[in-house]
């Protein structure tokens, strides 16, 4: 039983450090068991270095940071028991511009190995689809679905240059 | 093997017949808040993870029904059927296209009673039957393959022992 | 007791209503008792009726829809207690294109009365303000202030033009 | 009454002294994640909250000390100045502006240990002062004028009954 939980811990930990590297365009993170001879006692902790930071607990991260993080959590266990068929519901809610492009691009990638349903508002996301619908609310206060989804809309979603004019 | 199609019928605020052709690859679904775009993935759990805790966000199935909106009366019945391309057969059937339907009926005579049936290409089935296949699949909704909204934020709170306890679950 | 209950009470549940009406373009909202003659033996309900759709209790809505009525609901105990400065971190990360203009529109509104800072990724809302500063995290691993950010960078953000080309 | 300028120095992020200036009305600020944006907002209760439970997401007061970066050793010491416009007398001192500092400093012998220093206008003052201060001008951390990153989720997961004792607190 604990043999099973190492093994699983040793190869979800490394996906996780290839997934937040990329995702956070060179950081570093890692998992650490509280208890590594006793694992059933203690927790998992999650350790990241955003890029030029200190390494920090995932509690003292900011709020993108954090999210950005338990994402690729997530990612990397879906790497270690892949599925055909993902669904991800908001995901990319809490990140700013950069990190949302970041995370559209790693699931547009995996969507050449998998099919992808993504659920987003983010425009960054949105055009990186091969596929793109739009739900709406009738006049009658019933759902519909239509496919032609004008992109234009959404105009390119960008973190301020900073210190730019 | 991947989902061609999905066909909803008075499903949540789906007051009609509705059905969304799918590709292969990624496929983005947006729209305004309360459009509909988390029922879309509620229809899905709805069939893939009979047994699922991942609520569909109904307090019973019954929630699951459309409940009528300005221009419609309540139904009393919903349907959902996912259609999956199985050329390669993952899905242990021997059919190029499989049909999965589930259907919830208000029954007519007793009040809180309702009616659950399964369908595996228009040949009643059952609960158990879904899920053995699905499993098979690794398609079931039980696994990390699903995010429902607000999840990462579930994931940010966990402690330390709950975050350890995914760990047990996968092992 | 109970009589400074039943005050406040009705006092936010006035703001709440006319709050909601206005953020949800016509909307209907109210707070109710559970237990209105012992009200320190319940709780209170919030119950909300989205444009166009029936009457449901704050649980039943969707992530947007939640998001915006708790939003009402603080914008309506500050209507009732108000002060000087009002400071808000990322109130608007659930809302689509659509409802950040709103909520953007009545902070907007807010602040001919009363200072307000607001922390933001929106461009809906970001256009709206009198004063806007850039954070920036500088290659050493410091934060630093801008005071020019360039909002041509952020585009306008609107929800697809449901059904339209 | 209104805010004019925020000083800080060696505050979380701010490794270095920055001098943020305000006008009246609406200010948004904006930036990428993790660039310091809350920690601004941590910088205002810092000083407006002295008792206030609401988090300043630090575990102890010298968690708010710059902890270096790359290019900086880190600190013993953070301080934060709110200067605001009086001249319409609601904070209860004689002067057109007031500033209100406050401290945190490792002991340099003791570790663990450290003092805490609030300042009004220079003089030194106790976090009893700003208690009385603040509640008299109506702009205490305490109430529903500080919305802090993810209140907005804490309001929708409350139960009916906290949700309740939000009123209690204010009756
Ligand atoms: N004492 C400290 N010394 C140095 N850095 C610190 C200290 N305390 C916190 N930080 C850093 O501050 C960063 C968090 O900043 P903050 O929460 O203000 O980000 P933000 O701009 O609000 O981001 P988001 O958009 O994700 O909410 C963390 O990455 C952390 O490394
Ligand atoms: N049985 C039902 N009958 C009719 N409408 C329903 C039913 N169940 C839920 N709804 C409606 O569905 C709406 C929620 O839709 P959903 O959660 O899919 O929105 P969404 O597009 O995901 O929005 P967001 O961007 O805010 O997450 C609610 O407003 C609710 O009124
Ligand atoms: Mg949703
Ligand atoms: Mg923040």
């Amino acid at each position: 039983k604990k043999y099973g939980l190492y093994k699983v811990f040793d190869a979800i930990d490394r996906n996780f450090q290839e997934i937040f590297k990329e995702l956070s365009n060179g950081g570093d993170a890692h998992l650490q068991l509280e208890n590594p001879d006793e694992p059933f006692e203690g927790g998992l902790i999650i350790e990241a270095r955003p890029l030029n930071k200190k390494v920090l607990r995932l509690e003292s991260l900011s709020g993108g940071e954090k999210s950005l993080t338990a994402l690729a959590l997530i990612f990397a266990i879906q790497r270690f028991d892949p599925s055909p068929f993902y669904l991800l519901d908001e995901v990319d809610m809490f990140l700013d511009a950069v990190n949302a492009e970041m995370v559209a691009r790693m699931v547009a990638k995996n969507s050449s190995y998998a099919q992808v349903l993504m659920i987003s508002l983010r425009k960054v996301t949105l055009t990186k689809a091969d596929q793109l619908y739009g739900v709406t609310l009738t006049g009658g206060g019933i759902s519909d679905v239509v496919g032609k989804v004008n992109l234009a809309e959404f105009k390119t979603e960008q973190p301020p240059e900073e210190g730019k004019s | 093997m991947y989902l061609t199609e999905i066909n909803l019928e008075n499903f949540k605020s789906f007051g009609r017949k509705i059905r969304i052709p799918f590709q292969e690859g990624f496929t983005a679904i947006t729209g305004p808040n309360g459009s509909g775009k988390s029922n879309i993935a509620d229809a899905i759990l709805f069939v893939l993870g009979p047994k699922s805790s991942k609520a569909i966000r109904a307090g019973k199935l019954t929630d699951l029904i459309f409940n009528g909106a300005k221009s419609k009366r309540p139904a009393k019945s919903c349907r959902v059927s996912l259609v999956f391309d199985n050329s390669d057969r993952v899905l242990p059937i021997d059919k190029d296209k499989v049909t999965l339907t589930r259907v919830v009926k208000i029954s007519p005579s007793k009040s809180e009673a309702y009616y659950s049936y399964f369908y595996i290409n228009g040949r009643s089935s059952s609960l158990n039957e879904f899920d053995q296949l699905l499993a098979h699949a690794r398609i079931s909704a039980d696994g990390y393959n699903f995010v429902q909204q607000g999840d990462i934020n579930r994931v940010v709170a966990m402690s330390n022992l709950e975050r350890r306890r995914i760990l047990d679950d996968i092992a």
